[in-house]
C-alpha cells in the first residue's frame, strides 16, 4: 500500500514501502525462475556464444507443438542446443567435444539427438565427398569406437546426421565426442569448417527429471 | 478476472514485469526480454467467496452453502485471492557449458485471480 506505516490488507503486517516491496517482488521472481530451472544461482557464462553461431542454431530450433506442456509423470522437456569444443583437429579428420551439464538431481534423459556441422567444399570438387563420424565412448583412460555414420557430401552447405542410442546415451551422462573424417577427396585444408559462424552443433531433445518421478495415481 | 487499479481493496491481479536488462540476467537469458511476474492481492469478504470472476456458478454454489449453515461468521479461514488462471513461460537461455536451453515452464504466469 503507498501510505508508509499503514497496514498490509493481506497479512496485518507492517506495510512496505513502494521501493522495499519493488526489491522484494524482483527477488521473488528471479527465486522462482532459478527455481523453476533447477539451478541454485544464474550461470557464469564460460565461453559467450557468437551472435553468428547463435542466429544459425536458433534457425534449426523448433520448440515441442505449442499447448503441449509436459504431462506430470513426464518431467520437463526442454531442447539444447550443444556447441563442439574443437579439439585435437588436423586437416585429415575434426574432433568435436559436446558437454551437457546435468541439470537436475534426477539426471536428464536424452530423447533424441542430431549433430549440424558444415561443409565447405573445395570449388574444383568434381565428385561426392564421403564423411564418416565416429561416435567415440570413453574406455579407461582411452577413446574407442561406440559407433560410425557414412554421410555422402555433394555440395558445401550444412549437414544434418540424427546420432543413434549410443550418442543418445553419451549425451545423457553428460559428455560426447565425436570424430568426422572426410574420405577420398585430399584438400589441402579441412573441409569441416568449426570456426565461429560455423561451429558445429548437436540439437537434443531433452526430459529433465522425467526418470525417476514416482507416476502420480 | 479483475486487475487491480488504483485503490482497489478486493481480491485483483496485480501486473508486475520483471524486465531482465534491469536485473542484469539479460546477458544469460536470450528470449524474452522479461517475465510478467503477476500476483494476486486484495481482500475476499465471505459474499464473494468463490467468485472466480470466471464461473458465476461455482460462486452461487458457495453463497447457497453460507447461507444454509448460516456459516457467515463461522466460516474458518474465510475466502483467500488465488490466481484461477495461469500459463506458462517460455524461456531461450545459456546454461553454465553455454549451451542453449529452450524450455516451456508450466503455470509461471498468473493470468487471472479469484476468491477460494
Amino acid at each position: 500500500t503507498p501510505r508508509a506505516g499503514s497496514q498490509c490488507p493481506a497479512c496485518g503486517g507492517p506495510a512496505l514501502d513502494v521501493e522495499s516491496q519493488r526489491e522484494l517482488l524482483l527477488d521473488l521472481a528471479k527465486r522462482s525462475i532459478l527455481d523453476k530451472l533447477h539451478l541454485s544461482q544464474r550461470p557464469a557464462l564460460s565461453r559467450p556464444v557468437s551472435r553468428a553461431a547463435l542466429s544459425t542454431a536458433l534457425q534449426h530450433l523448433h520448440g515441442p507443438p505449442q499447448g503441449t506442456l509436459p504431462e506430470d509423470n513426464r518431467g520437463q522437456e526442454c531442447e539444447i542446443i550443444s556447441f563442439a569444443k574443437t579439439g585435437l583437429s588436423n586437416i585429415n579428420q575434426t574432433h568435436l567435444d559436446f558437454h551437457f551439464s546435468d541439470r537436475t538431481a534426477g539426471g536428464m534423459e536424452v530423447q533424441q539427438a542430431s549433430l549440424m556441422f558444415f561443409v565447405q567444399l573445395p570449388l574444383n570438387a568434381t565428385k561426392t565427398l564421403k564423411v564418416r563420424v565416429l561416435v567415440l565412448s570413453p574406455h579407461d583412460t582411452n577413446l574407442t569406437l561406440a559407433t560410425q555414420h557414412l554421410l555422402e557430401v555433394d555440395a558445401s552447405g550444412w549437414y544434418q546426421l540424427p546420432l543413434g542410442p549410443e550418442a543418445q546415451a553419451a549425451c545423457s551422462r553428460g559428455h560426447l565426442t565425436l570424430k568426422l573424417v572426410p574420405e577420398g577427396q585430399v584438400t589441402q585444408s579441412s573441409v569441416i569448417l568449426a570456426e565461429a559462424v560455423h561451429r558445429p552443433f548437436i540439437m537434443a531433445q531433452v526430459r529433465v527429471g522425467g526418470k525417476h518421478r514416482v507416476r502420480r495415481r | 478476472g479483475i486487475d487491480c487499479q488504483g485503490r482497489s481493496r478486493m481480491c485483483c491481479r496485480q501486473e508486475f514485469f520483471v524486465d531482465f536488462r534491469e536485473i542484469g540476467w539479460h546477458d544469460w537469458i536470450i528470449q524474452p526480454e522479461g517475465y510478467a511476474m503477476n500476483f494476486c492481492t486484495g481482500q475476499c469478504p465471505l459474499h464473494v467467496a468463490g467468485m472466480p470472476g470466471i464461473a458465476a456458478s461455482f460462486h452461487t454454489a458457495v453463497l447457497n452453502l453460507l447461507k444454509a449453515n448460516t456459516a457467515a461468521g463461522s466460516a474458518a479461514g474465510g475466502s483467500c485471492c488465488v490466481p484461477t488462471a495461469r500459463r506458462p513461460l517460455s524461456l531461450l537461455y545459456y546454461d553454465k557449458d553455454s549451451n542453449i536451453i529452450k524450455t516451456d515452464i508450466p503455470d509461471m504466469v498468473v493470468e487471472a485471480c479469484g476468491c477460494s
